[in-house]
């Protein structure tokens, strides 16, 4: 699904440079289930906004699907997006004048769905995540992990084929995460590639395999048994 | 310290209820190390912004250090707020155009502090949770966690009496989680009154009491033997 050799990134500040990624080696297969780990400023985000075609690498190849991406341009990278990939960021990136379920609505209307269709999707999606209560909340509306789920509903509603995730239970109490890591198990057994950043354990404990990042670069890629 | 009889908060939307805290009673001696924990949506931050004399209850008392903080104005309450509280928010809320030595300069430059004392101060703070070489890059050149230990660094520059932390690890590595709990459990030795907001186990057990929250009230106040 996925292939990335030798990926850099690196940011110039004034006389400076950080090196956010410095040679990442990576292959995703259809249907893994992986968790992503590693210390805060280790690189993560920046390699998820990288395969999730929001971000170009320095240098290096990330091939998606046999793919070469950085031939797509801008706009070619994005229909891939919208296609196959939902995102939950690490901040969420909600729309903060709109409702939780005009939020989750958003990726559908894109993708050309009706607006009846559209509304029935997004609600079963919010009601996926515990938020059936919480509808038409805007996000000032709503506790932080709501709205962490909310980003999580809105990631899903396009039925993906890959889903990344960065931190996707950080505002979230044990049970909550539970109910979400069970839901994005349920998909991945439905075929759905899970790809997720966390740096707690016990969310890590849902994966198949654990990549672990330190300064730029994979250290360890284990496969593991899965909870 | 603070004193919390029979605290309610109901948001009015449209035609419906939203019972936000429904009867809170709490009270924090000076020099507590206090974790509360509860479920996604059952009022800890809620609590955590009327404690922090940023919002107001629908009913109930607030007393703080003896003060009734109901018969302050809001000027008032900014002046108590600056003067003794630290705040670190569940979404950070730094300033997007300005560097994170800045961010954390701010609170300084209220307390009229010169400028080059602020500088050394928040260098200093920006140090304690390993940012020394991220001072000139701007939120959106920092990773999540980073941002995160910004606004913890902000909440303790000014030297403040209590500080009030929504889940200031949440997007933190374990390590560096570790990091940030030991210089609260250091500053609170030194006397520093520390009420923190978490769903992770391993964080509640630097506290020496744990509150839990439920559905708007607390359902259980235990004293613990901190790790
Ligand atoms: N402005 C508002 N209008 C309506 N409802 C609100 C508003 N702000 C918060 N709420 C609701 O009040 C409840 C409590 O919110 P609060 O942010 O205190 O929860 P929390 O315990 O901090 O949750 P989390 O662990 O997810 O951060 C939530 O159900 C939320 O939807
Ligand atoms: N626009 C930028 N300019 C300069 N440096 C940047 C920029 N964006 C990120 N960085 C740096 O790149 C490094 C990696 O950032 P990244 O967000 O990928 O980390 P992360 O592993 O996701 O961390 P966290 O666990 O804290 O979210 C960090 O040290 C960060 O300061
Ligand atoms: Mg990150
Ligand atoms: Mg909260």
């Amino acid at each position: 699904l996925m292939d990335i050799q030798q990926l850099t990134k690196t940011y110039v500040m004034g006389d400076q440079m950080v090196h956010a990624l410095r040679g990442v080696d990576l292959q995703i297969s259809t249907g893994e289930f992986v968790a992503i780990m590693g210390a805060s400023g280790s690189g993560k985000s920046t390699m998820m906004n990288i395969i999730g075609c929001l971000d170009r690498p320095s240098s290096g190849k990330y091939y998606l699907q046999g793919q070469d991406v950085a031939t797509l341009r801008d706009d070619e990278q994005a229909v891939v997006r919208n296609r196959m990939i939902g995102f939950v960021f690490q901040s969420f990136n909600l729309l903060r004048r709109t409702t939780a379920l005009k939020n989750v609505e958003l990726p559908l209307i894109y993708a050309g769905i009706p607006a009846a269709d559209r509304a029935m999707r997004a609600r079963v999606a919010l009601e996926q995540v515990g938020l059936g209560q919480r509808l038409d909340h805007q996000p000032s509306q709503l506790s932080g992990g709501q709205q962490q789920r909310v980003a999580v509903a809105r990631a899903l509603v396009t039925r993906p084929s890959l889903i990344l995730a960065d931190e996707p239970t950080g505002n979230l109490d044990s049970q909550v995460s539970a109910e979400v890591m069970n839901l994005f198990q349920t998909l991945n057994r439905q075929g759905l590639t899970v790809v997720l950043v966390t740096h707690e354990d016990d969310i890590a404990a849902y994966a198949r395999r654990v990549v672990r990042m330190r300064d730029g670069m994979v250290v360890s890629d284990r496969l593991q048994d899965q909870v």
